[in-house]
């Protein structure tokens, strides 16, 4: 996955992301692709949450899935999630919660629970930041006001890291694929280089949610087991999403 | 242009939106999860559309398992253990969970699965 928020110059915030999942889960040698990816993709939904008839929340997801990935407070928060590996791993918390121990959340339930409950950018930062889960995950949340987006990195039990946009550092954007930002990624997936690399190019003067869609379009970022790319913009309290392929050459993931 | 050996880079790309061409596979369809409904019925409409698909990934899933496992054993495990689990998670997902199930038709244990699988894929 990569998820990427960004401050354009007039202080909006956008909030990108490619959804890839399904890595070795099966590949299909004909049609040069993962089985799953393939399959997840005719699932792919945006979802409007109401209450009393009123929006609480949207989110892109797939159906038969209750849990949050992808999703927007409108006018209020983004939040996006993405895959972290640790060995201290979800089948800990599984297994713990298996035993009865079970005051650590469900990744996906908790970030449904912060786009129905929460009701700022800093009141989901602070759940997300410090809900014990079972499973280690990066949190990508952007905000409605100019500096408000962040990544959370998260342990099982720690926030081990808070990553926030800081424009007078010359930091205009926050970029997310899966690994942790103060380390070099794998060097077999290095997503993040040629994305920055395109955002760099873009400038902060041109980012709209169009310029990020190109980013997110440029391989490696877009590859074979992205299933969906979606662009939200806070201060519209806009979601929409794109179901994707890859076209041959195309990185595996 | 992309460059032909791994990782194929591309130049950064341009004026690919709106979404069209072989990157663009589709567009996403819109559905309303009205919460003021009981938990059971909130995902009736969305799970009736997308029944076909949803059954389709979740057999591509049973296969993988029969893959690992060809004595059918996973699969059973999960179909006889996991109905369990559903009834520990916090309300409202457990009772979600099972409306999905049974519009679907898919056996409670593979949902439940397909809605924890991010902590079970970390293995």
């Amino acid at each position: 996955c990569t998820s990427v928020v960004a401050e354009d110059k007039n202080g909006n915030l956008i909030h990108g992301r490619n959804l890839d999942f399904g890595l070795f889960m099966g590949w299909d040698m004909k049609n040069k692709s993962w089985i799953i990816s393939e399959k997840l993709k005719p699932l792919v939904v945006n979802l409007d949450f109401k209450r009393n008839n009123q929006t609480v929340f949207k989110s892109t997801n797939f159906a038969g899935y209750v849990g949050m990935l992808t999703g927007i407070k409108p006018h209020l928060f983004t939040l996006t999630m993405n895959e972290r590996f640790s060995l201290d791993g979800g089948y800990i918390g599984i297994l713990e919660w298996i035993l009865g121990k079970r005051d650590g959340m469900w990744m996906s339930f908790l970030t449904r629970s912060v786009l129905e409950k929460a009701n700022s950018y800093e009141e989901a930062k602070t759940l997300l930041a410090q809900t014990k889960l079972l499973a280690p995950a990066y949190f990508i949340l952007g905000g409605n006001q100019t500096g408000q987006g962040c990544i959370i990195t998260r342990s099982r039990l720690l926030s081990i890291d808070i990553l926030e946009i800081d424009v007078k550092l010359g930091r205009w954007y926050v970029l997310e694929t899966n690994y942790d930002h103060w380390k070099e990624p794998l060097f077999l997936d290095d997503r993040r280089t040629p994305a920055m690399k395109c955002m760099n190019q873009t400038t902060q003067t041109n980012i709209t949610l169009k310029t990020m869609y190109d980013v997110l379009s440029t391989k490696p970022v877009l590859n074979k087991l992205t299933t969906y790319t979606t662009l939200m913009q806070v201060s519209e309290g806009s979601l929409e999403s794109y179901i994707r392929n890859c076209p041959n050459p195309c990185m595996p993931w | 242009s992309a460059q032909f050996i791994p990782p194929y880079t591309e130049d950064c790309r341009a004026d690919m939106y709106p979404p069209k061409g072989p990157t663009f596979k589709g567009a996403v369809s819109w559905y309303t999860v009205d919460l003021d409904s009981p938990p059971s019925k909130r995902w009736t409409a969305i799970i009736t559309d997308k029944k076909t698909d949803l059954v389709n990934m979740i057999q591509a899933i049973r296969d993988l398992a029969n893959a690992f496992v060809p004595s059918g054993r996973l699969v059973e495990l999960v179909d006889i253990t996991l109905p369990i689990m559903a009834d520990t998670f916090p309300k409202p997902f457990g009772e979600e969970m099972k409306g999905i199930a049974e519009v679907s038709g898919v056996p409670l244990g593979e949902v439940v699965l397909f809605n924890i699988f991010y902590e079970v894929f970390t293995v």
